[in-house]
């Protein structure tokens, strides 16, 4: 009965097509993953790709993927890298350019800025459905604290605290802001 | 797990090796050289956190499992995608308390006390609080060798705040550890700083949307106060707490069930 089942598994998808987007931000950029829910012979291999897209100086992160290593291998353009360890080191502050690699092991915290040319990248990660965490935006980690506990834990007043949760309104990629335009300027 | 990692030849009874101190309280740390949790690939550890202590939000890269031996509190856990369902409106607060402008929204926060035992997925960024009047001890299991760790079988903690690298600093003038030298385990889990020091300043800004000063605070360069701080006037979140909750149920039971749809 294998010709039934494995043999007949589908193997490909592609994951370039923007129309399809998982994530999508027309100030910022796009990603689109690829999971074992969208194609299930991920699950056997335990691994996934996402295909991303930033626009330029365009942002994506703070984040930490919670199961898996990322795998960034960067096609076009060329992006700054910030990836920082468990004792708060940056072990990566560079600029990757393209045909460039670099491997970010899970829950290492990474940041990534597009240059002037922007920046698309494949990623391979170590995990069939790996799931990020972000720390600034509308669903990241820092958002879902409670003001009390950043006010102490930051040692800051409750106004700033409320301004860290909801200053960013995005999600997952970040439109560049005012601090871009002025270090181009 | 090596070769011979299980060939014990002996099992000892063993009690923590090293304690860290921080302003409310402290942890202390199993010995992860000793064959048996070498062979089962865990790692012990004990906090022990005073009334109105708060250990910083962190994430490590091991599941966790842990008992509540004394005390009560309670925990945020934020997973990703998950919504901030405790939330207090702003109308209602002001109804309350006569105008004062507060508001807040949150992911769950979970309730525990003395017997309870908590999980805690690995990656997954959490926080506790000491809303008792006694020490809160937690015995913490972190599962090394889980198929969710595929870094090395050490546990690692990653700070989302305060400044425990300064504590463990501090620390290493004031007292030396048993054996001479730090213990693998410990210096991973306390001697850890915040990760968002590890990031350009600008680039935080940038990612928050907030003034450079504001980014400046989320690394916390001056904080002495280590991995577990103190909450002067305590912590106030959204929760329905178990007090409340219980009393509800009373008057709930006290009018009978002839209400009840």
């Amino acid at each position: 009965g294998f010709e039934e089942t494995i043999c007949s598994m589908k193997v490909r998808a592609n994951i370039d097509d923007y129309t399809q987007a998982d994530v999508y931000n027309p100030q910022a950029g796009h990603c689109n993953h690829l999971n074992s829910f969208k194609l299930p012979i991920l699950r056997l291999l335990q691994l996934s790709a996402e295909r991303g897209v930033l626009y330029r100086n365009a942002i994506m992160g703070p984040y930490w993927t919670m199961n898996a290593h990322n795998i960034i291998y960067v096609t076009k353009g060329n992006m700054r890298m910030q990836i920082v360890n468990d004792e708060g080191q940056a072990v990566f502050d560079d600029q990757i350019q393209e045909r460039q690699l670099v491997v970010v092991p899970q829950n290492f915290a990474v940041v990534k800025q597009a240059g002037e040319q922007g920046c698309r990248w494949i990623s391979f990660r170590t995990n069939d459905n790996a799931m990020i965490n972000t720390l600034a935006g509308q669903t990241s980690a820092i958002r879902a604290l409670p003001v009390d506990v950043l006010t102490n834990a930051y040692q800051i007043p409750r106004e700033e605290a409320q301004k860290l949760k909801y200053s960013r309104e995005e999600t997952v990629m970040f439109s560049p802001g005012s601090f871009s335009s002025r270090g181009r300027a | 797990q090596q070769k011979n990692e299980c060939q014990i030849q002996r099992i000892d009874a063993v009690e923590p090796r090293q304690r860290v101190e921080s302003e409310a309280g402290f942890t202390e740390f199993f010995d992860t050289n000793d064959q048996q949790f070498q062979c089962a690939g865990v790692e012990v550890i004990r906090h022990q956190i005073e009334p109105q202590g708060l250990l910083l939000p962190s994430y490590v890269n091991a599941p966790i499992l842990f008992y509540v031996e004394q005390g009560k509190g309670f925990q945020g856990m934020t997973l990703p995608g998950c919504p901030e369902t405790y939330e207090v409106s702003q109308q209602q607060f002001q109804g309350r308390k006569g105008g004062q402008s507060f508001q807040d929204r949150h992911q769950k926060i979970q309730e525990f006390r003395q017997g309870d035992v908590v999980a805690i997925p690995a990656g997954a960024a959490h926080w506790i609080y000491n809303n008792g009047q006694d020490d809160l001890v937690l015995i913490v299991l972190l599962d090394s060798t889980n198929f969710a760790n595929q870094l090395d079988q050490n546990h690692r903690r990653f700070f989302l705040a305060g400044n425990p690298q300064q504590e463990q600093k501090q620390q290493q003038g004031r007292q030396q550890s048993p054996r001479g030298t730090r213990q693998q385990g410990q210096s991973l889990e306390a001697g850890s700083n915040n990760i968002f020091q590890g990031f350009d300043v600008d680039v935080l800004a940038e990612a928050f949307n907030v003034d450079r000063e504001t980014a400046e605070m989320l690394r916390c360069e001056d904080d002495r106060r280590g991995h577990i701080v103190r909450v002067e006037r305590g912590l106030k979140v959204v929760s329905p707490s178990m007090s409340r909750e219980e009393q509800w149920q009373g008057q709930q039971g006290g009018r009978g069930r002839g209400q009840d749809n």
